[in-house]
């Protein structure tokens, strides 16, 4: 999908490209970005993930891969995680934090074309795209730089899900991508004792807010120590629940 | 205490201020340099809160402040929450953020140290300083620009602790203040069917840390949706709890 004006490495097919969107940082959307393309790489599919969220480096943090960038001759290369999933982190190219620089969003989304369109990604069922957080002009103009076939909305119960949803709707219209659904994170959490289910941040609306605004709602997923754990040690591929699994169903 | 070279508005006398820091952003640096200025307003005390947290108006938001700002004979008149606390805060003078421009370290302590000497902030005991988050330059030219008394460190169980401490003693160390403490937010979360303490994020190490590099535990604040309520509703002087009076004692 997406004009034919987008040319990609010899060699290079890629299937579906999925953005995934916040309405703010820090509730988890790099994570749901990655349980998504490992659920889906699970199930059979070549993936990878385009890391473009430049406001931290969650994505090769939860999938273990550290700074090396290899160029062969048909591209760079991406790396690769243990689980076989194909990575390319603006992290891994952005000078140190520190600096106190920030890349505006069409220096990010020149970045990122030229990422989509000159890595040896090779054979792609799917491309993952983890989109800096927020609804402003810096992932609008990312996802206008690349041909997207569907856009996947995480929000937190905190969040006000109805403002995000309307206001991805309207970039997804200007896109000509569909809105493919609103995953809920850490809506919940399972108390390990008597099994509840507790709601630490806020009652979840997530779902009532979808199907008001007629969009799928794919799913809650609980606040899981086990999913910081596995991020913080590099294999959040390998988490598994019921929840990831729904999502993608 | 601090070099007498700095002035401050004719009326004007500040007792202690203490800055608030983090890790990372995320972990409710905010929320807790709220609820101590709260508490210590409640236990008596005339208390201002200097919002420099440039990354979004949790401050201005959890206290129910919108954005006017009057200008009187003494200086720049600070916002007053509905509970008294007097308030001054850079989200209420900086551009939008959807400018995608960030203000780097001398500028934001500039704007900070003006906001010191310059607001009509009357007879204060405390005067408490939401720094950005983390402990990088940023964070750290803006506690150089005012005579501090002391800073106090906000992690969650997710952040190593040890890391955030080391630094943030170096950083105190070249500013003469000393660590007052720290403070584990987003601790636990108690079921309220069956009392259990559930840990959502990972496993507290917030206090071994604390007394193996000498620096006091000041407590443990649980993830309570009372919190997140109060603080969307600007309300969040309002929250009351055994466990943020204990972090004042
Ligand atoms: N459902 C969850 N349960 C527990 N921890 C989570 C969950 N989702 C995300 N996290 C953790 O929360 C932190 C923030 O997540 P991240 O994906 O970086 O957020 P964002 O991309 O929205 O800024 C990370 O440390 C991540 O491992
Ligand atoms: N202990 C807590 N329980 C529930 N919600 C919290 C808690 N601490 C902070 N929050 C909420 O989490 C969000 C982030 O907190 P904030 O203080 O803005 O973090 P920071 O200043 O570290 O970026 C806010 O919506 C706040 O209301
Ligand atoms: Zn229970």
């Amino acid at each position: 999908a997406g004009p034919p004006s987008f040319s990609t490495a010899t060699g290079t097919k890629i299937g579906k490209t999925l953005a995934v969107m916040s309405g703010k940082g820090g509730v988890g959307k790099s994570a749901v970005a990655t349980l998504i393309a490992a659920e889906l790489h699970r199930r059979g599919s070549k993936v990878g993930v385009l890391d473009a969220d430049i406001t931290g480096p969650s994505i090769p943090r939860g999938l273990g891969i550290t700074g090396r960038i290899t160029v062969g001759p048909d591209g760079v290369i991406p790396a690769e995680s243990s689980g076989g999933l194909k990575v390319m982190s603006m992290n891994l190219v952005l000078p140190s934090e520190d600096d106190a620089v920030i890349w505006r969003g069409p220096l990010v989304s020149g970045a990122v074309k030229q990422f989509y369109e000159e890595c040896a990604w090779g054979e792609l069922d799917y491309l993952v795209i983890d989109l800096p957080p927020g609804t402003s002009d810096v992932p609008l103009t990312i996802m206008q730089s690349i041909p997207l076939d569907g856009i996947i909305l995480v929000t937190s119960p905190q969040q006000l899900a109805g403002v995000i949803v309307a206001k991805a709707r309207k970039m997804a219209a200007s896109l000509n991508a569909p809105v493919l659904g609103l995953v809920e994170n850490m809506s919940f959490v399972t108390c390990p004792s008597c099994g509840e289910k507790v709601t630490p941040f806020a009652e979840s609306h997530g779902e009532e807010i979808a199907v008001a605004m007629d969009i799928p709602f794919l799913g809650r997923l609980p606040l899981d120590p086990e999913i910081s754990r596995l991020a913080d040690a590099g294999k959040l591929e390998e988490y598994r629940s019921e929840a990831v699994a729904e999502v993608l169903d």
